[in-house]
């Protein structure tokens, strides 16, 4: 494992720990979409349907265990928890999920390494990972009062893929024929959507304003 | 041989 994979991961779980912050001590998700809570539960429910039969490390084990349990569990909080399902800006969250979710499947019916149940829904959870931002980036652009916790809960997400294009960089010219075309794109697709976003919050820390996205 | 080895990333 390389610096970038390991700062990648960091950073991943370090947003998923901000969630949580704000949700568990501050009982408010405003601003998060449940949309993209959900369909980024669904990307690990099936990216890791091999935790138990494939074993890589005790480091990969853990973090699978990791982001599984917050990720339901973040989504248990929004739909169960009264004061934090109060908070919740229901009505501003409308993205469809079937524009996601189903384009994506096609998808790796069609494009995947082997036609087999596991191997489909792996390539699945790559395409679903790609795009289940855009129910929080829509959300994002309506919602008027951007707090701290949120902004920096899709800052630390886009870093995290911004790390792991540069942990495949690496491992291109350290480790010999490591080629993997459907994780490369579907991550630099995942990464070009915050491309905006990044500009924005740069933009607002920079110049020390809150952080507010052009309709 | 790529689908196995595409798994040791989270």
């Amino acid at each position: 494992m390389n610096v970038f994979r390991l700062a990648g991961d960091m950073t991943h779980l370090s947003s998923i720990l901000v969630l949580l912050l704000k949700i568990h001590t501050i009982k408010s998700c405003a601003g998060i979409s449940l949309k993209t809570q959900e369909l980024y539960a669904l990307v690990f429910i099936t990216r890791y349907l091999d935790i138990f039969d494939r074993f890589t490390s005790i480091y990969n084990f853990l973090m699978k265990l990791i982001f599984l349990g917050s990720s339901l569990s973040i989504v248990w909080y929004m739909r169960r928890h009264k004061a934090v399902h109060r908070s919740y800006d229901k009505d501003q969250d409308t993205f469809r999920y079937q524009f996601i979710v189903l384009p994506c499947l096609l998808l790796a019916l069609v494009i995947n390494h082997k036609l087999t149940f596991k191997e489909v829904m792996w390539t699945f959870s790559l395409y679903l990972e790609a795009v289940a931002i855009l129910p929080q980036l829509v959300l994002l652009q309506r919602t008027r009062n951007i707090d701290n916790l949120t902004g920096q809960y899709v800052f630390l997400l886009g870093a995290y893929r911004a790390l792991y294009l540069l942990n495949w960089v690496y491992r291109y010219f350290t480790e010999p024929g490591f080629v993997r075309w459907i994780t490369w794109i579907a991550g630099l697709v995942q990464t070009l959507l915050y491309a905006d976003f990044f500009y924005y919050y740069i933009l607002s820390w920079k110049n020390n304003v809150k952080l507010e996205l052009p309709a | 041989k790529q689908d196995s080895e595409a798994k040791d990333e989270l």
